[in-house]
């Protein structure tokens, strides 16, 4: 069973790729690019586990490899409080998925 | 370039493996 | 790199668990569950290579395992259609799991 026929069939059904999952002292952490061809958003996806709060999902934008034009386009699809890292409860993760789904889905003029 | 699959075709985001540091995997077809 | 944690991501992320992916003379299959607690579909994903369609989607709904209350709630949030088995392109594929993700994320009322 090959891990990148897996990944292959998340691509295209879901629109997100995993590029590598690893584990450090900190937890468990997926490197992960969503989108389409409208809009693609590389970030890392973080679980982090704690007795009281049980797991907590941290999100950290990748944003440093993104030319001007991408990072314009791209600020035109999400809200600003994603370009920033983010935490939340794992219960929250499906709604985090779909809505960077929807953003990226949207289909941006380019402005010039 | 082996990154393309006979059955999906091109994956964009599989090329975007480079933004964290490593080469895009090929797809390699265990024999079913 | 284990294939399990990246299906764990998928199952909580995207709402989709990949049972076994398998290739025949046919083509390639995925044994597929797709839901949230509202509801779940299990179903096989079939990519058919053609050179002149391009590759084409089987979708084969599995049903005999469901229990008649199950089958009652899935009659309340997926359309008839989605009882068969379907086929269509490749580029559909994102509008097919959007599609069954609302379907089964409606919440339905038990009537009894």
């Amino acid at each position: 069973e090959s891990m990148e026929l897996v990944k292959d069939l998340f691509e295209h059904l879901c629109g997100v790729r995993v590029h590598k999952c690893y584990e450090d002292d900190a937890g468990l952490w997926f490197d992960t690019s969503q989108g389409s061809r409208n809009g693609i958003m590389d970030y890392k996806l973080g679980f982090v586990r704690s007795d009281e709060a049980g797991t907590e999902v941290v999100y950290i934008p990748l944003l440093k490899q993104r030319s001007s034009d991408e990072l314009k386009i791209l600020q035109q699809q999400i809200p600003s409080y994603m370009f920033d890292t983010l935490s939340f409860p794992l219960k929250s993760l499906p709604q985090f998925y779909s809505k960077m789904a929807r953003c990226l889905g949207k289909e941006v003029r380019d402005r010039d | 370039d082996g990154l393309s699959s006979p059955y999906f075709g091109d994956s964009p985001l599989k090329r975007r493996a480079p933004s964290f540091g490593y080469k895009p995997r090929e797809t390699v077809f265990s024999p079913t």
